[in-house]
């Protein structure tokens, strides 16, 4: 089971509809200082459920839809969807595909689909449960932060250890 | 639940010891539970010794060493217990090019498993993966995605 | 004293304008006083607006664009009143080599009246310096030090 | 005024006689990873007064002195000396050159020396007085820290115009 392509919209500095489309192995992401590689790193926790908007950079929802630049105005919507392969049948679902959408509108409401079909954020997190995919800990390392690792007190490690077990 | 952790612990102690030589070509390193009595309450302490030197407390590593060795770590917990994807963000900073070579070995091994996605400036990064994107902002504050072709890495 | 204060602070803020022009190639940035009527209680607040980009909160900011803006900053202050001697330990690590190039160049200026010592990684960085040395240890977990020649950059 | 050459032994990793040359300008040091660059930086901090073991990165200033590897023995002693141009006649003392050094031995006994005679660390802090040189913030960036000139809060960035002032 991996990710095909993820596709994202009015997200951050992403006004255009953007798709990156991944294959297994190694993809990297090369670009100028803030071109936006680490906004995509934010698209894809955020549609994955992250609530904290500081784990995403900001301090309001509203700050995720792109918010327009000297020559273009801003956007009113912002949408990421993450589409996964499911050729295995790791997910419960009689598709081949399986797509995860999140929307946010100014007004800071979140709308989730699965498969263009409208649902909760729970039923997301049902489907992810025991596939490892989420947005926590070791799946993700932000920019600057992989000494976070050591830094922690002894007590504040174990956290990582305890997903594992 | 206590059985569970113990074991998984042992695991990823025995994968940090082969990662952590595999990154320093040497060395030695360690996991230690604080409290071995109560394993779900024990904090963990991290033994680092780069290769001929003295075990001294891991705040006197190098800036590069110290990220050496939290890589070391990751690596280990994603060979016991694998995640579909992983994505990285810029973390060969602070590494020299040699230590760039041996991580780059370490996550193609771990990518038969894992999907990884690197974000990264270094040049050696990118000449160890499998697609290359490139962002950029024709339009000054609005970003592209272009699809490298790496048959030129030099481009 | 507050009179002073305001004094110098006027000055680094047209300083940090400009440094935040010529490193960024173009854009906006400002310093302002919290508290103008208690200059010497009063905190700072610093606005930074890449080019083509509307001015948001400093926290929006890439990686590399909030270390670019903090040299843009620390050259001001430089500028203003150069130190005899300045110690910089790779703080071009988050930088691209474009930004890296711009930042040289004002360094190389400001090396009229202040002596740099630079660490580093990079191989911009290093074609743009006055002398460079090398740190090995042939000798594990024992430091020596070697003057490199800068006729041939691609040692 | 400016630095002719840093010379120290025993502080560190640098176990052997070392000296770094500098000319005006800009001047570069690089290594691999553990190399011992970072550890010159200290070296410069310390000598000039630097009273904080942890703004050395260590908890004892005893670990200041080389512990030894595992093929020699550790040093009793640690010393730097930072000598600078007095061509110019800035600082008042009859020579050509003004020569700080600072010494620890394991007892964790520190001492000061101005051209070879022994001196108390007031002294060497006088003789700075208005030249600018000192350890404190702006001469200084630690490595992995540019960022917290701007992360500090605005009450907290004061220190630095201060300075100046
Ligand atoms: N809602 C938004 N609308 C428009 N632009 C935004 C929005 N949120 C963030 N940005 C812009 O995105 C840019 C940061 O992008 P990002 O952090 O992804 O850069 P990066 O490519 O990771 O750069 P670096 O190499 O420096 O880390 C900032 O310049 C910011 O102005
Ligand atoms: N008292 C000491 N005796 C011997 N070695 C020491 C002592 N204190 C620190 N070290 C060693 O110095 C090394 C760190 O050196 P330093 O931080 O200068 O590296 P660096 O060249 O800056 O590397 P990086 O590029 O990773 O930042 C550590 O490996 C540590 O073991
Ligand atoms: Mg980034
Ligand atoms: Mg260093």
């Amino acid at each position: 089971m991996h990710i095909k392509r993820l596709e994202l919209r009015g997200f951050k500095s992403f006004a255009d509809k953007t798709e990156l489309h991944l294959a297994d192995g190694i993809t990297a992401v090369v670009g100028p200082n803030g071109s936006g590689k680490s906004n995509l790193a934010d698209a894809i926790k955020w549609v994955l459920g992250e609530q904290s908007v500081k784990a995403l950079r900001g301090s309001r929802m509203e700050e995720l839809i792109f918010a327009g630049t000297k020559t273009r105005r801003g956007l009113g919507l912002a949408e990421v969807s993450l589409v996964f392969d499911n050729e295995s049948g790791r997910f419960p679902l009689a598709y081949n595909e399986v797509a995860v959408t999140r929307r946010l509108f100014k007004s800071g409401e979140s709308e989730y689909y699965l498969n263009q079909s409208k649902c909760r954020l729970r039923d997301i997190q049902d489907l992810f449960l025991d596939t490892g995919i989420g947005k926590d800990a070791y799946s993700f390392i932000g920019q600057g932060r992989i000494d976070e690792l050591l830094s922690a007190r002894p007590e504040e490690r174990r956290a990582i250890f305890e997903e594992v077990a | 639940m206590a059985k569970r952790f113990v074991e998984s612990f042992a695991q990823i102690r025995r994968a940090f010891l082969r990662m952590f030589h595999e990154l320093f070509g040497g060395g030695e390193a360690d996991l230690r539970l604080t409290d071995p009595d109560e394993p779900l309450e024990s904090g963990i302490e991290i033994m680092a010794q780069p290769p001929g030197k003295n075990l001294q407390n891991i705040d006197l590593l190098s800036g590069g060493e110290k990220a050496l060795t939290a890589i070391a770590l990751l690596c280990a917990i994603l060979e016991v217990k694998p995640t579909p994807f992983c994505l990285l963000d810029e973390i060969d900073a602070s590494l020299d090019d040699v230590n760039i070579r041996r991580l780059m070995r370490v996550i193609s091994r771990l990518s038969k498993d894992t999907q990884f996605i690197l974000i990264t400036h270094s040049k050696e990064t990118m000449l160890a993966v499998d697609t290359l994107y490139g962002v950029t902002m024709p339009e000054q504050g609005v970003s592209q995605l272009i699809s490298i072709e790496l048959t030129d890495p030099e481009s």
